[in-house]
């Protein structure tokens, strides 16, 4: 049984393709056997990154561990039972394509909210919320008061995840762990970070998620996209000296991939 | 007759409701008669930043110079025409009450791809389209080689705006101000930062667009939000020293509103 890794957040532009592509190429890198999927099935901004990835790679003849991906198999109305939602059919037949070979299965949501969206947090063993630092995107975790200090109570997004909690509960499968991550956050320490960071640590524990460490604003993290590489692939196509910024980006994904505890991965 | 903007980019996280809201204000602050709009109906992020700005003005007993708000009307499926969507009719139905009063009306577009966002785009006397200088923001408006150089052809979002163009023309309306706006860019001169500009600059003649001046990443953009207050009102409600950051951020917005060419509207 390949192990669930779910990258969501109704919230738009908080870093789930970014950090999806990041945590697969990862694991892939350190031979775990990864597979993708991209419910965003417009934008396809993770379908595109490991695209750019495959031609780079062919253009330059270089080989290097890259997830696999797959889009979503098209379906036959004949195939759906009676009732059956063509999207959860569609979903559950490319897990069960990727599940025999996998160790993990990670899947990218789009910054909406979706039928696909709502299946695949309810199938989620790992659900990762990347998060702006920024009380705009805190908003659809919770609504707080004007001083962004007295949470007033739950909002869209925390209480779609706690309904796919329930549903696993129901059908008796083991908890998601729900971990927030807080990206693009400024290098100095400012008053709104500290807000944030008060306001995170406090809902995490009325709604029972962990926080792990997150990520900077570093341009390495966006501009690579072109090419579908990360800032772990720089020194196998020649990049041998890594700049402050790079250095510290990939300590940042080490550590988080760490605090992720997925089961065999050692960092 | 309101002159309509419409803020729009199907991408996550582009920079929208926060544009939005910063527009909104500075054309409340200038005595002109704007009422905004909010087609993310499940979010509502400038639903919420009005919101947080009415009651924290209440609270603190300050009168400010304020955007008007209204939900989209709630209609009974007895008012629509044979075969009219549903969407269509009540975002009508909601134009055409602000019309009467309003100098201008701002739409907030979601960050996905929906009929309301379809609609409002053909309605658009000017669209602003915020962008993070990330080619993962640009792979909507265009797809581009592994270098970031050479563009292969528009995307899934300036499709949209295409269509919606020939939509007006064909009702005989005047054409679309179409500006993109560069969002959250980094102070340093950086590599992709001249590459985005490039690449921006080619793709303005290629699908017909203006780029405006865009805001720098500052933590003063995001900070206010549970106030719902923008940099502008900071002088109302008793902060007298602006550091350098609130300066430039003050000076930034000044520049884009020049560049937008509202009828009426001298900064
Ligand atoms: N740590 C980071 N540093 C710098 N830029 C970042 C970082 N993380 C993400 N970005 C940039 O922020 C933008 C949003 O990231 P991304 O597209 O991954 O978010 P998303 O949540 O997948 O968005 P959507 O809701 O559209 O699916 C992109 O332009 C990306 O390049
Ligand atoms: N210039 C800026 N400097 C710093 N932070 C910014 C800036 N512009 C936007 N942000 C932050 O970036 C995030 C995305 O902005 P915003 O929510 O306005 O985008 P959006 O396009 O409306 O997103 P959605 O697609 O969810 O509607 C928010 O957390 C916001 O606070
Ligand atoms: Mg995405
Ligand atoms: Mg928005």
């Amino acid at each position: 049984m390949a192990h669930i890794i779910v990258v969501g957040n109704e919230k738009g532009g908080a870093g789930k393709s970014t950090v999806s592509m990041h945590v697969a190429t990862a694991l892939a890198r350190m031979g775990h056997k990864i597979a993708t999927l991209d419910l965003d099935l417009r934008q396809k901004t993770l379908g595109r990154y490991v695209e750019n990835r495959h031609r780079y790679l062919a253009k330059e003849g270089v080989e290097l561990p890259s997830p696999d991906y797959i889009d979503l198999p098209e379906i036959d109305k004949s195939q759906l039972q009676a009732g059956e939602n063509p999207y959860d059919h569609r979903l559950s037949a490319a897990v069960s394509q990727l599940e025999a070979e996998a160790d993990f299965i990670l899947i990218d949501c789009p910054g909406s909210h979706t039928r696909l969206s709502q299946v695949a947090h309810s199938l989620a063993d790992t659900l990762i919320t990347p998060l702006n630092d920024s009380f705009i995107d805190f908003d659809l975790l919770a609504h707080i008061d004007n001083d962004g200090e007295r949470i007033l109570g739950p909002s869209v997004y925390s209480e779609m995840v706690w309904n796919a909690r329930q549903l696993r509960a129901q059908a008796g499968l083991k908890p998601i762990d729900w971990i927030v991550l807080r990206n693009r956050m400024g290098a100095q320490q400012m008053v709104n970070k500290a807000k944030m960071e008060k306001a995170i640590e406090k809902l995490s524990k009325r709604i029972g998620f962990r926080v792990a460490p997150g990520f900077n604003e570093r341009v390495i993290f966006r501009e690579l996209f072109p090419r579908g590489l990360t800032l772990l692939d720089l020194k196998d196509i020649g990049v041998t000296q890594l700049n402050i910024s790079n250095v510290a980006a990939r300590q940042e994904l080490r550590e988080m991939i760490k605090a992720l505890n997925l089961p065999g991965v050692s960092v």
